[in-house]
């Protein structure tokens, strides 16, 4: 099954 | 202080009602080019970031930054006072402890007035790169919402493959499969109903179609709407607006086997 992703892993944090 | 009248509420109507499923408490950040908003979702896989330019609003006049800490279901209580065609002017202190809304209808010579109270809210702001996507598709925002819908039917999560072919979605559930397959088409006459593809290279990628399904309360926005594609990043739903303002969604992708 595939593995939902979270947003905050592939945008930095300001 | 902060003062921006819209020709029309409604814009702030339909942003707050497209938002207000995903996001409860942001802020609305305030400085001389306009209106800024960037919230997750609670769950950090969707991302909301609304941008409503100065030249959007008439006038526009935004002295210091100011971030306006809103609960949008309150917000949405008071949007409700306003009809459609009102004008809408926006105020705030420069450092507010409320934000004051006014609605006006020049017909009837009515003038409403409303306050609404505001959060400290402790929000932590992720920086979007700039990313040049394999693949752009704009299509009617319509269709877009028809085809997640359709699909949410059957199973939680769709896959969409672009090609220089076309787009194709398509799902596998418990009662069966679907897929819907766009082509590129141009409509001279009818452009809100082209389908366009920019494509670098093929993308695959699988989302969950509850964060899509959510995303396409704002097709009433805009009759298109973009979506950008890059391999194993989380894709851009774009409904532009008038003036060069937006509201973009960003979805984190499903991976895996």
């Amino acid at each position: 099954a595939k593995t939902q992703q979270s947003i905050s892993s592939f945008f930095t944090k300001k | 202080m902060l003062e921006a009248r819209l020709e029309q509420a409604d814009l702030l109507k339909k942003v707050v009602d497209a938002i207000k499923d995903l996001v409860q408490d942001c802020n609305f950040d305030c400085n001389d080019s306009g209106v800024a908003l960037q919230a997750m979702d609670n769950s950090h896989v969707a991302l909301v970031s609304m941008m409503l330019k100065a030249e959007s609003f008439s006038p526009y006049r935004c002295d210091r930054n100011v971030a306006l800490g809103v609960n949008l279901t309150s917000l949405t209580k008071v949007l409700r006072a306003a009809q459609n065609e009102d004008i809408l002017t926006l105020k705030a202190e420069d450092a507010p402890d409320v934000l004051n809304l006014v609605f006006e209808n020049t017909d009837s010579d009515r003038l409403s007035e409303y306050d609404l109270k505001l959060m400290d809210i402790d929000q932590e702001h992720l920086g979007i790169p700039d990313t040049e996507y394999a693949a752009t598709i704009s299509l009617p925002s319509v269709e877009f919402r028809r085809i997640c819908v359709d699909l949410m039917a059957l199973s939680e999560s769709v896959s969409i493959e672009t090609s220089k072919d076309g787009i194709k979605f398509s799902c596998a559930g418990d009662i069966g499969n679907g897929a819907v397959t766009l082509r590129p088409n141009t409509n001279v006459e009818k452009p809100d109903q082209n389908v366009e593809i920019e494509l670098t290279e093929p993308v695959a990628l699988t989302f969950s179609l509850k964060y899509l399904v959510n995303f396409c309360k704002a097709a009433g926005l805009s009759k298109t709407v973009k979506l950008c594609l890059s391999n194993e990043v989380p894709l851009l739903v774009e409904y532009a607006l008038a003036g060069s303002s937006y509201l973009r969604f960003y979805l984190a992708p499903k991976i895996g086997d």
